[in-house]
């Protein structure tokens, strides 16, 4: 295994881990160079699968899957500890973290131009991946698997693509999506009837979208070109998106509060560059929901 | 700007700490490190409005795929990307069901073939995050391509 990327000690860690660790770097296109963190399985390393974990954004790093979802450790509030996770996916799996693309994180660009699009950054996640291999031939024999979470339900496949009919020796045998994005209609579309159908839109908003945007029993919740439909849509998506509620996770309270948040406008950033379309329903125009209802506690 | 409702700032500071960048060998030339780039997101191009036609070429090639979802997510809710997997018409192999963690009901699932759509009850966004037990029980069982 490559040795100078061995992680032998980590300031903040107060216990001995029963795995190893490597951070360093992967060789993508020439002139750039992705941030890796590989962590060996805590059950057998040698015969356990190899799993590639990537984060979203697009433009966010896998380190946050890392230290706050599933690696063996996360950081304490105090920013300066570290506590284990009983949970950690190398319990079972060697699990590879990978800052992609170049410009996030600590992943960078000799020429730090930092432009780029899905086929680019599945095209580098793949050399990247043959680039792991290299430093890691013990691994090569191992299952491996890519998993995505959120804008990673477009990384995790086009790159499943490349490694499925590519050349490069993978013992590739799946992937998975985690809260993917798999289609931008649909995801819009349903979106509409989550809301509903957990109480976040009155009857009268509900009749309305249903009287402008539906034909026939069909209804059009994503790229409608109606002007009333849209206005409607604008109110629905505000209220996920931009009236204090979690939209990570509904019922769970949003750090920082509602009149804290870090967004000011009705995108969020995890998706702003999906939702770039949003600009056509003209959503900062449109009166903000927090402003038309009493403030509540 | 940072994700909405998301407190990063414990491994934010972690992270820029001069000795644990020298421990995981970043260079001292490279910026802090943030959570998401702006510079990276700024510029990015969509080419995929869906990877219907990717999912199909995968499956065509016998690769397994596990789509789940934490179901109080609104960013990317559970009922979008069960439209998504029942619209690639591949056919069902085992009943719309649920599944158990330490003894629970974690959530449900149904199969089609080597594909399966999960959903994890009561988890947001960051599965792995808000289910962690769960969460592990569902990554092994598809590693290893058991039961859930």
């Amino acid at each position: 295994n490559y040795a100078p990327d061995e992680v032998t000690e980590l300031p903040g860690m107060s216990f001995k881990p029963n795995y190893r660790q490597w951070s360093g770097y992967l060789k993508a296109s020439p002139g750039k160079f992705l941030h890796y963190w590989f962590v060996t399985s805590q059950r057998d390393p040698l015969k356990d699968p190899v799993v590639l974990w990537l984060n979203g954004g697009p433009g966010c790093s896998s380190l946050d899957g890392f230290l706050s979802e599933n690696g063996p450790f996360h950081v304490n509030d105090d920013g300066a500890t570290l506590y284990e996770n009983n949970f950690s996916w190398n319990r079972i799996a060697n699990v590879l973290y990978l800052e992609s693309p170049a410009g996030v994180g600590y992943s960078y660009s000799d020429d730090q131009k930092y432009k780029t699009d899905d086929d680019q950054v599945a095209d580098d996640n793949y050399l990247a991946l043959q680039s792991f291999f290299a430093k890691f031939p013990n691994f090569t024999q191992n299952e491996f698997f890519i998993i995505g979470e959120s804008y990673g339900g477009i990384y995790a496949p086009t790159l499943s693509q490349r490694v499925a009919t590519g050349t490069a020796k993978i013992n590739f045998k799946g992937f998975a999506v985690g809260n993917g994005l798999s289609s931008y209609a649909l995801n819009d579309q349903s979106l509409i009837y989550f809301g509903y159908y957990h109480g976040l839109f009155g009857e009268q908003l509900w009749t309305d979208l249903n009287t402008n945007c539906c034909d026939k029993g069909t209804c059009n919740f994503f790229n409608n070109s109606k002007e009333a439909c849209k206005t409607l849509l604008s109110q629905a998506f505000s209220i996920v998106y931009d009236s204090g509620l979690n939209e990570y996770a509904l019922y769970m309270d949003c750090e920082g509060g509602v009149g804290a948040r870090a967004y000011k406008r009705s995108m969020s950033h995890l998706f702003r560059n999906y939702r770039k379309h949003w600009d056509t329903f003209q959503l900062l125009k449109v009166p903000s929901v927090t402003g038309q209802t009493p403030s509540v506690g | 700007e940072v994700p909405p409702c998301i407190n990063s700032t414990a491994q934010m500071n972690w992270l820029n700490r001069a000795d644990v960048r020298k421990a995981l060998h970043i260079p001292d030339t490279l910026p802090p490190w943030d959570i998401c780039s702006d510079v990276v997101g700024g510029q990015y191009t969509n080419i995929y409005p869906t990877v219907k036609d990717v999912y199909l070429k995968l499956l065509s090639l016998g690769v397994r795929a596990l789509v789940y979802n934490g179901d109080t997510d609104m960013a990317c809710n559970f009922l979008g990307d069960k439209w998504f997997v029942e619209q690639l018409n591949q056919k069902t192999t085992s009943k719309y069901q649920s599944w158990i963690s330490d003894d629970q009901i974690a959530g449900f699932y149904e199969q089609y073939g080597n594909l399966t759509l999960l959903t994890v009850k009561g988890a947001g966004h960051m599965v792995p995050q808000w289910a962690p037990g769960p969460a592990l029980d569902m990554f092994q069982s598809f590693l290893s391509n058991k039961p859930y």
